[in-house]
């Protein structure tokens, strides 16, 4: 719904990676591979 | 000179080993000289141009053909040869002059391929250390072709070898090249991280400031 | 059984080719066979281990060393044994007997390695058409042998290519990843940098609104 859209926005960048916490190996991959798929 | 030799077994005289040799300059087809050897005589005859042009037109085969055909009975590998039939005779009206013939046969008929006259060598003993010694001499030069190509086949080896090697390299560098943009790229991003937590609280404290000042 | 032939020259008869042929089972240390033949005629005899080994004691040579000698005289390249001569000839008391010796020659002298006594063969035919025959045997082999390594090389060459083309495939794909690994984390890197960007924004704002408020 759009206010679970809009807590996500807050949270995530529109590749799915958090502003805020800290990301390691595994959850870069995970964004890159995201990334990959869409495109 | 090109020469070819190898055992036949006459089919008037199968239980007899003869050495049949084949010299030739340019291909069959511009002529060649036979000579057959049983370990003690030797006979010998050539066969000109214009007689095998002769035989392929006797034939009615096209000359090509003919002389591919000749080629498989006479200098090619034994395997083939066992399509071909040889025989050896003395001709039966002129003394001294022999006959060595040649045959192909498909399944149950032969037909004749050609013929050479030959005649009885004077000194076979020259004959057969030819044969001898031509055979020691191809012994010796396939001796070096062989090694030769041994020493070929080791450096490609090596080369493979190496390759493989720079190969697994590869692979290696990518995967550690993979690795390091990863770490830098996961340092690069939680620095960004902790100043957007950062900006975050002090965007929350002075949001707080501003309410309680109003 | 192994052979050897190769062509000798006897000091007593330099002009006339004789074919040697040594024949042995394990290594010329457990004895052999000497077959000479010059064309027309044979001769043959053997020696034994232990007649090997009284040789070996009576020339004060260590065996082993002995039989090195003797494998270098008798079955290596043509080359090497320029550094020995043959000799062939009848014995002078003994009819019917004959006797085959090799020496070693150094620079200005040369000493006898060894000799073995050979018997004329009564049927000379046979042992042409053997060594004939064994000739055109051992150059099939070879032939197979080369054929075999040729394809074998014609093998690693395609691996190599192939090897080549993966290789450079790989460094390709090492780029490429680097070049994609980039391009993706500069996507989400500047997202963080907007976010700060619009963060900092935000916090100049409410710091602005609580200045006012104040």
């Amino acid at each position: 719904c759009p206010s679970t859209k809009q807590h996500f926005a807050l949270e995530y960048d529109c590749y799915g990676d958090s502003y805020c916490s800290d990301t390691d190996l595994v959850q870069l991959r995970d964004v890159f591979q995201r990334m990959h798929n869409n495109k | 000179m090109e020469k070819k030799i190898s055992r036949i077994y006459p089919l008037s005289d199968p239980k007899t080993t003869y050495f049949l040799q084949v010299a030739w300059t340019t291909d069959l087809g511009s002529g060649f000289t036979v000579t057959l050897c049983n370990g003690k005589s030797a006979w010998t005859g050539t066969i000109s141009e214009v007689e095998i042009s002769k035989e392929a037109s006797d034939m009615e085969m096209e000359r090509e053909k003919y002389v591919d055909e000749l080629q498989k009975a006479l200098i090619l590998d034994t395997e083939l040869t066992s399509k071909y039939n040889f025989d050896f005779c003395e001709d039966k009206e002129i003394s001294e002059i022999y006959h060595f013939s040649y045959e192909k046969n498909l399944k149950d008929v032969s037909f004749k391929l050609g013929s050479v006259k030959l005649k009885k060598v004077s000194d076979p003993v020259e004959v057969i250390k030819e044969l001898i010694g031509y055979c020691l001499d191809y012994t010796a030069e396939l001796h070096v072709k062989n090694e030769y190509v041994q020493k070929e086949n080791k450096r490609l080896l090596n080369n493979w070898d190496d390759m493989h090697e720079l190969l697994d390299k590869s692979v290696q560098v990518k995967e550690e090249l993979e690795q390091e943009l990863y770490s830098k790229f996961i340092c690069v991003l939680n620095e960004k991280k902790s100043k957007i937590r950062s900006l975050q609280e002090k965007l929350k404290e002075a949001r707080e400031a501003a309410r309680q000042n109003r």
